[in-house]
């Protein structure tokens, strides 16, 4: 019984480990996912309008974004090689990755919230792997940790 | 800048993953509690 | 006898957990692997960006910084302190070991 019982307790806790790995996974998927649809949106805007967008109406990956409401003030120090900058805000902000960016341009085809069109579905699988496969119609499903 | 590390959140451009930000922002908005 | 066969389940459940647990190891390896490439790949480079009009679009407040930084790069966020003058003070610094760092402020308006 006692074996029985450390049993137990053994497979929660594996369980407990392979859901938190599944959801890493998941968030690397909608991760590649959103990536690739960025490329190929953009490449797709440039064909069409045959020309690049200038320098200084782009914000290029890797980024942060910090969002703040426009009464905040804020004081910005930075060092003259420009490799550390402190910033301190007189009101809340929040920060926010690109990933989390491409998301709310739908780039990532609403699979973070396993709410997926069929032909949505459809272009998310074509985007990774065969191996991934699974995993990105089981998300396309509403299965999303 | 009085960083005292014990009581900062760090994260790492394209080495964290993306719920370090959420952390980052519910002690924000709770105001540090 | 029932416990001896519940211990019997209980293995081979555990058994099965450990197959999958190393099959989503070897998914995540592989794909951070991929995700690697594609940031490093030269081609992926060139149109990997957003324009500011998509960051105005997918975020409502109204002074945005938009922070683009080098991968590595070490962003660290104090817990709030009370200022001399009653207020809290958010903090927000910045770190980069391999390139400047560039800061745009995006304002809506």
């Amino acid at each position: 019984a006692q074996e029985c019982e450390d049993l137990k307790a053994e497979r929660q806790r594996r369980q407990e480990r392979i859901k938190q790995k599944q959801s890493q996974l998941q968030e690397l998927i909608v991760q590649q996912i959103a990536f690739k649809n960025l490329v190929q949106r953009n490449r797709e805007v440039e064909q069409q309008s045959k020309r690049s967008p200038s320098a200084n109406t782009i914000i290029q990956l890797p980024f942060i974004i910090i969002n703040t409401s426009k009464k905040t003030i804020i004081d910005c120090s930075i060092s003259n090689d420009k490799f550390e900058y402190l910033f301190n805000f007189d009101s809340m902000f929040e920060i926010h990755d690109d990933v989390e960016v491409l998301k709310r341009l739908g780039l990532a085809l609403g699979l973070e919230s396993g709410r997926c069109s069929a032909e949505q579905m459809k272009i998310a699988t074509s985007l990774v792997s065969k191996a991934l496969q699974p995993y990105v119609t089981e998300m396309a499903q509403g299965s999303v940790n | 800048s009085s960083l005292t590390p014990s009581t900062a959140y760090t994260y790492r451009f394209t080495g964290s993953p993306s719920k370090e930000l959420s952390d980052i922002n519910q002690m924000i908005r709770q105001g540090g509690v | 006898q029932e416990v001896l066969e519940q211990v019997e389940l209980l293995k081979a459940n555990i058994a099965d957990l450990e197959l999958q647990e190393r099959e989503l190891d070897m998914q995540k390896a592989c794909l951070q692997q991929s995700i690697k490439q594609l940031n490093e790949d030269p081609y992926s480079c060139r149109y990997s960006y957003v324009m500011h009009e998509d960051i105005c679009d997918a975020f409502s407040g109204d002074t945005l910084l938009a922070v683009m930084a080098p991968s590595g790069t070490q962003l660290e966020v104090p817990v709030p302190e009370m200022g001399h003058n009653g207020q809290k003070k958010y903090q927000v610094n910045l770190r980069s070991h391999s390139a400047p760092i560039q800061v745009m402020l995006i304002n809506r308006e």
